[in-house]
């Protein structure tokens, strides 16, 4: 995921 | 991850295993909405389908695991193991309102035209409102259990924290994903009634019930 976008949390 | 993020997963895990343990422990689903259980699956559903697809990390993926399996299961005590003790005359919230409009605006207002990006939209807008069943069953009887209580406020909490999050992450990593903020400011905007009932009653050793 990049971490510029909140496809990282949950 | 910082402080506030991790504080917000901890809330949500809390809440989550919270209503499990209160189910499974009382033999009973009394004073739960299964509607808003039902949305739940629905929002961690569309929201994890990610799981197939990229991978983020490990506490990510143990994470989304963890909430799907726990979500399914809640649905299973509700619907299946523990029926009879389900209190469906005061559940009566029409959830279609919730699941069509969230649908219609996540086509509508989303980054990109893809069907992971639509379903991941989805699942932040239903996510926003799918408590709603449960607050509108806690009017309708007018009272919760302590237990019931507690999981609301840290269901609640997680969000909030997360909007600490994000204002963290603005400042220290450009981060800004306005539907994912504006969400979830309207999903902790919907239990602070709830919050202020909480601390001026649950916190005083009383139980929580509506004037």
């Amino acid at each position: 995921g990049n971490p510029k976008d909140g496809k990282d949390e949950l | 991850m910082n402080i506030f993020r991790l504080s917000g997963d901890l809330s949500h895990l809390l809440a989550i295993l919270l209503l499990l343990v209160k189910i499974w422990k009382t033999r009973s689903c009394a004073g739960i909405s299964g509607k808003s259980q039902i949305l739940f699956a629905i929002v961690y559903t569309t929201r994890y389908l990610d799981l197939f697809t990229s991978f983020v990390s490990v506490y990510n993926s143990f994470m989304k695991v963890v909430f799907l399996t726990a979500s399914y299961g809640t649905l299973y005590l509700m619907f299946f193991k523990f029926k009879p003790t389900y209190d469906h005359n005061h559940d009566s919230f029409r959830i279609l309102y919730l699941i069509i409009p969230s649908l219609v605006l996540s086509f509508i207002i989303v980054h990109v035209y893809t069907v992971m990006e639509i379903l991941w939209t989805y699942s932040i807008y239903l996510e926003a409102v799918a408590i709603m069943p449960q607050l509108f069953m806690v009017s309708r009887t007018g009272e919760a259990e302590t237990i019931t209580s507690h999981y609301l406020f840290a269901l609640g909490s997680y969000r909030a924290l997360y909007i600490l999050n994000w204002i963290y992450r603005y400042y220290t990593e450009d981060f800004l994903d306005m539907i994912v903020i504006i969400a979830g400011i309207v999903q902790t905007i919907l239990y602070c009634d709830f919050f202020y009932l909480y601390i001026t009653k649950v916190l005083k050793g009383k139980r929580l019930s509506l004037p």
